[in-house]
């Protein structure tokens, strides 16, 4: 089974 | 004093038809280098990153950088309004509440202007690192389109992988399996219906089909378009706008639990 990510733990909020 | 004009007004609506799927509202930031915008979808799992330069425009003038915080849901019903061959000019004052849409025809006889209220947005900016990608595929933004379209009947995730001889795409689902493998073909007629592969390492990673297709939304801005990938990282899709700039979709991978 996969679990979709989120991009806020790949790109830091500026 | 916020003013920017473009002849070929149609690809303001082409540009709002790519973004309005994922977005409610967005800010569009006016410099005097262009119009930016970069905002996720309310889940978190999208972002859109859109860029027009200012010498894009036919005419453009920022004096100060505005934020014009936008319901898209909205300009879009007033974008519907201005015809495919119309002029489009947008104003705004500094610190306006409103900004104005003006449609021309091509030979000036009707003019229609809308104004629009604007929105007091808290809009998140991601810094988004400069990435040396493992894999950077070229292909037909329509080509794209189609495997997207065809493989969201199959299942609800498409696996890209990428090597140095083809990129396939793969999806899974209840009533069974179905791949797409394009190969790497340069030596085409027109440029546009190249597929070209640029990787250091292959990869293969899995995206939700649902923000792919809403990324092919974005077809009609350019005849190419470009899907970076590396391991465990997210999937950045681009089209250019000729002589204008670009709208880039970050996409975060599916991983195994």
């Amino acid at each position: 089974n996969e679990s979709q990510t989120r991009l806020d733990s790949f790109f830091k909020v500026t | 004093m916020f003013e920017a004009r473009l002849v070929q007004g149609a690809l303001l609506k082409k540009v709002l038809e790519s973004i309005k799927d994922l977005l409610n509202e967005a800010t569009w930031e006016c410099a005097a280098t262009g119009i930016s915008l970069q905002a996720m979808d309310s889940s978190h799992v999208s972002l859109v990153a859109l860029n027009l330069r200012s010498d894009g425009f036919d005419k453009y003038r920022c004096d100060r950088n505005v934020s014009l915080g936008m319901n898209l849901t909205n300009m879009a019903k007033i974008m519907k309004c201005a015809s495919n061959d119309d002029v489009i000019t947008i104003k705004a004052q500094d610190d306006a509440d409103t900004v104005t849409f003006v449609f021309e025809t091509p030979n000036q006889e009707k003019i229609s202007d809308y104004e629009m209220k604007l929105m007091n947005l808290d809009t998140e900016h991601l810094g988004i690192p400069d990435t040396d990608y493992s894999c950077i595929v070229k292909m037909p933004s329509v080509e794209f389109q189609r495997i997207c379209r065809d493989l969201s009947q199959i299942g609800d995730s498409v696996v890209i992988s990428c090597t140095k001889e083809g990129v396939k795409f793969s999806a899974a689902g209840d009533l069974g399996t179905g791949n797409v493998k394009l190969a790497q073909n340069a030596n085409v007629d027109k440029e546009e219906e190249a597929v070209v592969i640029e990787m250091q390492e292959p990869v293969s990673l899995t995206f939700a089909c649902r923000y792919l297709n809403s990324f092919t939304k974005a077809t009609p801005l350019a005849p190419q378009v470009q899907l970076s990938m590396s391991s465990d990282v997210p999937l950045v899709v681009e089209y250019k706008l000729e002589d204008m700039g670009y709208v880039r979709y970050y996409l975060a991978p599916k991983i195994e639990d």
